[in-house]
C-alpha cells in the first residue's frame, strides 16, 4: 500500500491548478523516491514533469512501485474541497482501483475523505536527457507571468533571445510589435527577486505564447522561475517546489519551415 | 512564425 501525508496540502492544490488545463489524464508514479508524473499535452508540444520527493512529506510509505492513472480535472475537483491550510493524505492499496484523499483541518476538528476511481491510462514515457544548456535565466515568477500575459495581447509567438545584454522577449502581431528586455539584476534585497543570466552561448528561440501562458499558472508555487534554453532542445520552464522538488514544463520550439 | 515542432522530435520513448 501507499500512504503519503503532506502537511502543506496547498502545494498539491497549486500543482493541480497549474497542470490540469494542459494535461487531461496522467499516471502518477509512486516509488520510494517520491511522487512523480510525466505527461504530454494532447498535441505533444509540451511536456509536464513533476517530482515531489519522499523527504518532503511528513509521512511517506510506499511498499512497492505503483502507477496511478488519474483524470486531472476530477483530481482537481476533489482537491478543491481541501482547505488551503489542510493537511492532505493520499492513500491507495496495491492493485486497487481507487485512491483516497483525506483532508484534515489544522485544528483537527474536521476530517474529510474523498475516494476517486483510478483509470487505466496508456502513456508514453519519454527519456529526458540531462543537458548542459546554452543559457539559463532565473527571474521572479510574477515578472515572467506578466511578460507572457502582456505579449500575448499583441502576438501569438514570442522570440526569447539571450545575449550578454540580457534576455529579450519579442513579439509581433497585427497591431504592432513589442520587445521587453530584462537585464541581470542581483542587487536586490531578496534572492528570489533577482534576475540572473547564465550565458555560455547566446541563444534565440521561438515559442507559442499560448503554452507559456499556461505554464505561468504555476506561479503561486514559487517566487522565481528558471528558463533553460539550447538551440537544439525544448525550453525548460522550472518552478521549484520548496524542500520537495519541482514542476517543470518542456516546450518544443517553433522551427523554420 | 515557423512550424511548431513536437516534444517527441527531441526526446525518445523509453
Amino acid at each position: 500500500m501507499l500512504e503519503f501525508r503532506l502537511v502543506q496540502g496547498s502545494l498539491l492544490k497549486k500543482v493541480m491548478e497549474a497542470i490540469k488545463d494542459l494535461v487531461t489524464d496522467a499516471n502518477f508514479e509512486c516509488s520510494s523516491t517520491g511522487f512523480s508524473l510525466q505527461a504530454m499535452d494532447s498535441s505533444h508540444v509540451a511536456l509536464v514533469a513533476l517530482l515531489l520527493r519522499s523527504e518532503g512529506f511528513e509521512h511517506y510509505r510506499c511498499d512497492r512501485n505503483l502507477s496511478m492513472g488519474m483524470n486531472l480535472n476530477n483530481m482537481s475537483k476533489m482537491l478543491k474541497c481541501a482547505g488551503n491550510d489542510d493537511i492532505i493524505t493520499i492513500k491507495a492499496d496495491d492493485g486497487g482501483d481507487i485512491v483516497t484523499f483525506m483532508f484534515e483541518s489544522p485544528s483537527q476538528d474536521k476530517i474529510s475523505d474523498f475516494e476517486m476511481k483510478l483509470m487505466d491510462i496508456s502513456s508514453e514515457q519519454l527519456g529526458i536527457p540531462e543537458s548542459e544548456y546554452q543559457s539559463i535565466v532565473r527571474m521572479p515568477a510574477a515578472e515572467f507571468q506578466r511578460i507572457c500575459k502582456d505579449l500575448s495581447s499583441i502576438g501569438d509567438t514570442v522570440i526569447i533571445s539571450v545575449t550578454k545584454e540580457g534576455v529579450k522577449f519579442s513579439t509581433r502581431g497585427d497591431i504592432g510589435s513589442a520587445n521587453i528586455v530584462c537585464r541581470q539584476n542581483t542587487s536586490v534585497d531578496k534572492p528570489e527577486e533577482a534576475t540572473v543570466i547564465e550565458m555560455k552561448e547566446p541563444v534565440s528561440l521561438t515559442f507559442a505564447l499560448r503554452y507559456m501562458n499556461s505554464f505561468t499558472k504555476a506561479t503561486p508555487l514559487s517566487n522565481s522561475v528558471s528558463l533553460s534554453m539550447s538551440s537544439d532542445l525544448p525550453l525548460v520552464v522550472e518552478y521549484k517546489i520548496a524542500d520537495m522538488g519541482y514542476l517543470r514544463f518542456y516546450l518544443a520550439p517553433k522551427i523554420e519551415d | 512564425d515557423g512550424k511548431q515542432s513536437t516534444i517527441t522530435r527531441f526526446f525518445s520513448k523509453v
